[in-house]
This record gives structure tokens, sequence and C-alpha cells, in this order.
């Protein structure tokens, strides 16, 4: 259960403020597959960065599962992010010169999973995706949407409480996109809570429900075309 | 007219060769523009570094207008793409704290333009992907369709006699990818070529011929699915 209590977010590049969010309400109830979309630039994974506990808002409230956010300091955040929260990435941020498998491993390093049964779960993670002969390979030695794919697999090997996923069908066939989005329908199936931002369309009819974005605000009825 | 004849190309990782093209012949005729599909992995970003010049097949030969490649040494292989190729990177590959009048001003540096010419040059060319408040913005400063704006504003400042352009779209969306595409037809119409890797069959449709590649091989009749 995701609160955003009207949250705005500015940057500040120390020569301009741009005001990448503004006094966005989003309630995302327990058990929910809600999709986000809106032009490039809107706004979007600044406010899945906010969701992810890796970003705080510049004004309004982030509650999270009851707790609201500003009230755990960054030890306490990095807890419940590693414990409840799976992060795909819109630009994959894999560790370098790091196998695939060791990649998909180490969120479950970060839960205490002992390493036999971590190589384990990422194998099987990596294998789901199609890249079980891939295993060994480092990040400059894989494909663009095999990258994006590892991103996937580290995600889902914890089988998060809640998956945030910004963008992660971008560099895939679609072929290998719809594989991607019936493992997201099977982890909602159990009850898991999912975001997902997508340019793909098609990819967002797979959500309960869109919620429209646009220069940093939300559409009050959803029906801004991205 | 860009020429693979016989060409293919094996990585070696140290513990496992990868054939990631096999025996790929593909004529590409002058003021072309060819679409190349097919699934993730398929070898598509490798058979577009071996035409941009950026990396040698381990069999067969590419000739490019007439020459063969192999002939030519680094730095005369360097002269020709600064000089005639214009190439967007699948991960966008934009210079870090580098602003984005910077990154796409640079070819044009390559190129012997004069400072203040290419910096207005970048600035039109930011301009026209939508970028024109951006400017200063460095790449961490930037959203993800934003930063793949960047990297196509870089490729098509220099005007190049032949674009290739690695999926160029996957993080944008449909309004601003038809604008880019719109911007690849103008090129297109000068009489320039065009070599366009992409997943969205839509944005295939633009080509005037598509390619299927799948497993390394290019399909004999074009009819392999993506
Ligand atoms: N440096 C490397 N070492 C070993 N294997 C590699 C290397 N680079 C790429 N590969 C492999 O070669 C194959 C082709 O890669 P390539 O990047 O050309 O695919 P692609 O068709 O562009 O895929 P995508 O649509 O996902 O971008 C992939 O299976 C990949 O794992
Ligand atoms: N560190 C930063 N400093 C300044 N501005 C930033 C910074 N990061 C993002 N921005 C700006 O904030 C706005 C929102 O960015 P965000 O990444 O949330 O967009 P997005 O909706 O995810 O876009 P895309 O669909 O292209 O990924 C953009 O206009 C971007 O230029
Ligand atoms: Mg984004
Ligand atoms: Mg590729």
């Amino acid at each position: 259960i995701l609160q955003l209590e009207r949250v705005s977010r500015i940057y500040d590049t120390g020569k301009v403020l741009v005001p990448a969010l503004q006094d966005v309400d989003l309630t995302v109830d327990r058990g929910e597959f809600l999709a986000i979309v809106g032009p490039s630039g809107s706004g979007k994974s600044t406010m899945m960065h906010i969701l992810g506990c890796l970003d705080r808002p510049t004004s309004g409230r982030y509650v999270l599962d009851g707790t609201p956010v500003e009230e755990l300091d960054d030890d306490a955040l990095a807890a419940v992010r590693s414990r409840s929260i799976g992060f795909i990435f819109q630009s994959y941020n894999l560790l370098p010169r790091t196998s695939a498998l060791e990649n998909v491993a180490t969120p479950l390093a970060y839960q205490g999973v002992p390493r036999r049964e971590r190589l384990e779960r990422a194998r099987a993670a990596l294998t789901l995706l199609g890249l079980g002969d891939r295993l060994d390979h480092e990040p400059t030695e894989l494909s663009g949407g095999q990258q994006q794919r590892v991103g996937i697999a580290r995600a889902l090997v914890t089988e998060p409480a809640v998956l945030l996923a910004d963008e992660p069908t971008g560099n895939l066939d679609s072929h290998a996109g719809a594989e991607v989005i019936e493992l997201f329908r099977q982890l909602h199936a159990t009850g898991r809570t999912i975001v997902l931002i997508t340019h793909d369309l098609e990819v967002a009819e797979a959500a309960d429900r869109q919620v429209h974005i646009r220069d940093g605000r939300i559409a009050p009825d959803g029906r801004i075309a991205a």
C-alpha cells in the first residue's frame, strides 16, 4: 500500500530549478497492478524513485505501508528496500565486471540467503527470462535486451511484495516482452503489488488501472494521452 | 553503399565462443532506408557495429563505398566514421559530466567546424528533438528518453551520408517516437542511406525494406517474425 500525498520534487542543477513532480496525489492499494504512462520527461522515473525509497520528495509525504517514509533514516530505508521492494531500472544499473548470475544473486545476499541457495535461485530466474546460457556473461558481453532481462531477473528473484518496473520492455522484441509481462501477471496473481511505467500501450493494458502523467502532474481523469 | 560478404563475428569471452553473426550477406544500396528486425540477442547490434566501422568481422569482408574496410588502418577508419557515418547507440554512449549541447557539438569538432557554428547547429538539432530547454543538462540530469534523444541529435547534427540507428525509440512515448521517425524520413528524402534496428514493427514500417535476423543469420525470405 503506497501513498503519495501532495508530493513535489524539484531538481536544482545549480543553474536552474526543474519541477519534475508537482502536487502528486497517488494511492496504490495492496495487490494492485498499476500502469503509469506519459510523455518522455513527464516525471515517471522521478515518481518511481520516490516510491522505491531511492529519493525523497521536496515537499509532501510518502507513506509506505502505513509508515511515513520521512521518519525512516537511510539505514531503515535501505532495509525496507531490500526486504520488500524489487526495482527494475530504466537503465538497468547492473554491476559492471560481474556476471549475470552474480548480479541477480546480489539482492538475496542482502537478505542473508546462503550462497548456494541464492546462486540456484538466480540461475532459475535467469533461465525463466531466457538467459540460461548467458549466466557467466558480464554486462558488456550481453545484448541490450539481455541486459534489460538481467535487471528484470534481479528484481524478481526476491519475489518482492512490491515490484516497481521502469520501462522493462523498451529493448525487447514483442515475444520477449510478452514473456516478461506474463511473469508480472503471475507475480501479481500471488497477491503482490506492481507499479509499471511503460511507453507501450499494449503492455499498459496488462495492468488493472492506468494513471496518466504530464509535466509532473497526474491527469485528473486519466485521459491525457501519452 | 554497404556490403557485408559472408561476414561472421565470433566473441571469445575466455570461457566460451559466441557466434554472434554467421555468414551474413547484406547489400544496402545508396539512398536506401533499411530496417533490421529480430529477437533480442540475434546479432543486430553486432552487425551495426561492423557497418559503422566500430568492430571488424572475424571472417568475411565489409566493403564500404567500394573500399574493403580491412584495408583501412584504425586512423583511416576513424576518419571515415567522423566524415560519413552517424551512429545512434542502443545505450546512448553520451559523454558524462558534459552538457547535452556539448555532447551534440562534439562530432562537429571532429569535422573541424568552428566553435560558434557547431554550438548553433547543436542547439538547432536539440531543439528539433524537443530538448531546447535542456541544453545545459548533463546526462544524469535528463530522463531516459531525453538521453536517447540527445544521442539522436548527436547523430543527425553532422547530416551524415549514412545513418545507423540502433533502437532509437525504445524509451520514447509514441508521439516523440513518431517525431524521430519523421526526422529520419526527412533525412532519407535528401538521398541519405539509413539502417535502422528496431523492435517496434510500426517504426519498421517507415523503411523501404526489412531484413529479418535470427541467431546470427539473415532469414532468406525476410519472413521470420521478430
Ligand atoms: N562482448 C561479447 N562477448 C560475448 N558475447 C557477446 C558479446 N556481445 C554480445 N554478445 C552476444 O552476442 C549475441 C548478439 O548480441 P547483439 O548485441 O548483437 O544482439 P541484438 O540483436 O542487438 O540484441 P538486442 O535486441 O537485445 O539488443 C548475444 O547473444 C550476446 O549475448
Ligand atoms: N538530476 C536532475 N536534475 C535536473 N533535472 C532533472 C534531473 N533528473 C531528471 N530531470 C528532469 O526532470 C524531468 C522528469 O524526469 P523523469 O526522469 O522523471 O522523466 P520520465 O517521465 O521518466 O521520462 P522518460 O519517459 O524519458 O524516461 C525531466 O524533464 C528531466 O529533464
Ligand atoms: Mg523515465
Ligand atoms: Mg542490440
